[in-house]
C-alpha cells in the first residue's frame, strides 16, 4: 500500500484543483514560507477524517475552504481526495485503487466519498484502523509538534505508549 | 491487558536504544514507568545519555538533542507500528547539517517498508530524496505545485 | 498613566507596521486593543496581512510568517526601548533562506545603535556578521570556544 | 556602552575557564547540536540576576555548575563576569569598565560583585534599570521563545506592551 496521488481543490491557499502525484521512497516537498506547504499535510490529515479546526491552525472548519485574496474571489467549497495503491490488499476493501474523498460546502454540509460511492466518517476511520496512518496515529508529523513527542508531563507520554501499545 | 503493554514497553525501550545510539553514533536512551506498580495509570519517563556524556534530565539537553531524542523515540514506535506512509513536517527544522544527513541516511534505510513524505528547508534531506516537489505563490497568495524531478535537478 | 500607555501603544504600533513592511516586501500589520474602555487592562490583538494576502487570522499564517511577525514586532519595541546589546538564539529558525538575507539585511541596518550576539545555524546571517565564534567539544561534554575571525573564511 | 567580554568558568557544558571578546557590529556563535551555543545565552541571563532555574532549562540551580562528563569530575562552583565597555556612561557608575560577576558555590551559597567589589543583586538589577538590558527586558531571546511575543492569549501579550510602555 502506498499513496499514489493527492488532489486538493479549493483547500486553504490552494484555489484551483492541485495534483501531487507520488512514488515510493522519499519525496521532499519544498518553497519559501508562506507557499503552501504545510497546507498539504494539513489537506491529508483532514480528509482523514479530522474533526478539530484547531489541529489544522482555523478557528472554526470553514477556514480551510480558499478565502480568496486580494485579486481572487473566495470559493464555494472544497474537496481533497488521496489515491491509495491498494494492490497489496492492506486495506479492506475489494478495490486495487482506492479513492478518499472528502467535501465541505460554505453552507456547513460535509460529504465523504470511498471510490466515489458516498459514506460515512466511520467507514474511512474503519478502512484504515489498523494500519498506523489517521489523524491519531504517528504517521503524520505537523510543523513544531515534534517536541511533543517528549512532551513535559509524564502522564501525558502515556497517550504515546498506549497508542503504540 | 497488563501483560500486553509491558510486553509492548519492553520492545519500544529496545528499539528506542538501539535507534538513538545509530542517530547520536553512541550513548544510550531508555523508557520507564515513573509507577511500576501501577502499569496501567503510571506516567513515562524518557532519560537519556548522548554519547560521553553523563545522564542527565532531559531539559538540560540542547534544543537539537531534544529534536534528535523526539526523532528516535518516533522510530521505535513507527517500526513497532509500521505505516504504510508518513508526513514529516520539517521533523529535522532544529538539527545541524551534520545529524540532517545522519537523520536523511537513516530514513532512506526505511524507505523500503515506508513512503516519506518530508516537508523540509533543509538541503541535506533534500538531497537524499528521490523526487521533489516546489510550492510557490506565482499569484500572491494563491499555491501552484511545480515537480521538479531530481533527474532535472542535474540539469 | 493611561495617556502614556495610550502615547507608547500607538508608537509601537506605527513602528511594527513599518517595520513588517520593510521585512515582508509589502502588506501591513497593526496592534490593537480588544477592550478600548479598559486601556489599562485590556488584551491586545495582532492583526497582519502579509503582501497580496487577504487580511487573515493569525493562525492561519505559516510557521515561518509567524517567526518573521515576531521578529518584525520585537523591532518595533527595541526600537522604543533600545538595548545596547542583544542575544538572539536562533530566532531565524523557521524562515526561509530568502528571508533570513532580509532578516540578516535588517540587522545589519541596526548595528550602529546595537550590538548583536546572534546564535545560529544559517549561512544567510553568517555571512551578514563581523565576526565568528565557533563553540565545540572536543572533548566529549566540555565545551570549547574557538574564534572564527571572518577574515579567516576567505583563506 | 557595548559588551567587551564574557567571562566563564564552571557554568554548564563550559568545565575550564573560558572568555568570549566581542566588538561592535554583529557576531555570530556557531556549532554543532549540544556543542553549548545556547549555554551562552544562559551564562548572560544568569549573571545579569535570573533566578528561576526553569528559564535556564535546569531544575534546581545548581544544575548550572559543570557537572562534569563521564572522563571528567565534576567542579564545586561556577563564575560568569560581564565586562561592559561604558565610555559613554550609560551605566550610572563612576567606571569607564564594568564588570558585574555572580558566583555559585555547590553548597548554595552565591555572591554578586560590581568591579571585584562584593554587592547585592538588588545593585545589579539597579545599574541596569532603564538601559532595557536584563533578564526581564527582549535583549535576550532563548531558543525557541521568539514565537512566545505573538503569544495565544490576548492577556499574555499585554505584558509586552507594559514592559515596553
Ligand atoms: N482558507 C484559506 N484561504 C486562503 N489562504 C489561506 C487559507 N488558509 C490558509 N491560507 C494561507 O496559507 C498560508 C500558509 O501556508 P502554509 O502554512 O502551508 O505555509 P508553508 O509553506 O508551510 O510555510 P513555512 O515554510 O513558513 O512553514 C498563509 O499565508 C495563509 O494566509
Ligand atoms: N551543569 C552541566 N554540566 C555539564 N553539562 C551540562 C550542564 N548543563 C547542561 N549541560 C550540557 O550542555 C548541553 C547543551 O548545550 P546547549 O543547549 O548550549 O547546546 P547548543 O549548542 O545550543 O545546541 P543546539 O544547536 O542543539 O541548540 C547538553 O548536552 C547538556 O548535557
Ligand atoms: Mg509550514
Ligand atoms: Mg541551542
Amino acid at each position: 500500500m502506498h499513496l499514489k496521488r493527492i488532489e486538493l481543490q479549493g483547500f486553504k491557499s490552494f484555489a484551483g484543483k492541485t495534483v501531487l502525484e507520488f512514488d515510493k521512497g522519499i519525496t521532499c516537498v519544498v518553497g519559501p514560507n508562506g507557499s503552501g506547504k504545510s497546507n498539504i499535510a494539513d489537506a491529508v490529515r483532514w480528509v482523514l477524517g479530522e474533526q478539530s479546526a484547531k489541529q489544522l491552525r482555523g478557528s472554526k472548519m470553514l477556514d480551510v475552504i480558499f478565502a480568496g485574496t486580494q485579486f481572487r474571489k473566495s470559493v464555494g467549497f472544497t474537496e481533497v481526495s488521496l489515491v491509495i495503491d491498494n494492490e497489496d490488499q492492506a486495506l479492506p476493501i475489494e478495490y486495487t485503487e482506492v479513492v478518499i474523498t472528502r467535501r465541505l460546502y460554505r453552507n456547513g454540509d460535509s460529504e465523504y466519498y470511498i471510490n466515489n460511492n458516498t459514506c460515512r466518517l466511520k467507514d474511512i476511520t474503519g478502512l484504515f484502523l489498523d494500519t498506523g496512518i489517521g489523524k491519531e496515529g504517528y504517521s503524520i508529523i505537523g510543523q513544531g509538534q515534534i517536541h511533543e513527542i517528549l512532551s513535559a508531563k509524564s502522564e501525558d507520554r502515556r497517550g504515546i505508549f498506549e497508542e503504540a501499545a | 491487558m497488563k501483560k500486553v503493554f509491558i510486553e509492548k514497553f519492553e520492545i519500544i525501550n529496545n528499539k528506542f536504544d538501539r535507534v538513538f545510539k545509530e542517530l547520536f553514533e553512541g550513548g544510550r536512551a531508555r523508557i520507564e514507568l515513573v509507577d511500576g506498580d501501577d502499569v496501567l495509570e503510571s506516567g513515562v519517563d524518557i532519560i537519556v545519555q548522548p554519547p560521553g556524556k553523563k545522564l542527565q534530565n532531559m531539559m538540560l539537553l540542547s534544543g537539537g538533542e531534544k529534536a534528535f531524542t523526539a526523532i528516535a523515540l518516533l522510530f521505535a514506535i513507527l517500526e513497532l507500528n509500521p505505516s504504510p506512509f508518513c508526513i514529516f513536517d520539517e521533523i529535522e527544522a532544529a538539527l545541524d547539517d551534520a545529524n540532517v544527513i545522519r537523520f536523511a541516511e537513516y530514513i532512506n534505510s526505511y524507505k523500503e517498508k515506508t513512503q516519506f513524505i518530508l516537508i523540509t528547508h533543509r538541503k541535506g534531506s533534500m538531497e537524499h530524496s528521490d523526487s521533489l516537489y516546489g510550492v510557490t505563490m506565482q499569484e500572491h497568495g494563491v499555491s501552484k505545485v511545480v515537480s521538479m524531478k531530481m533527474s532535472d535537478q542535474e540539469g
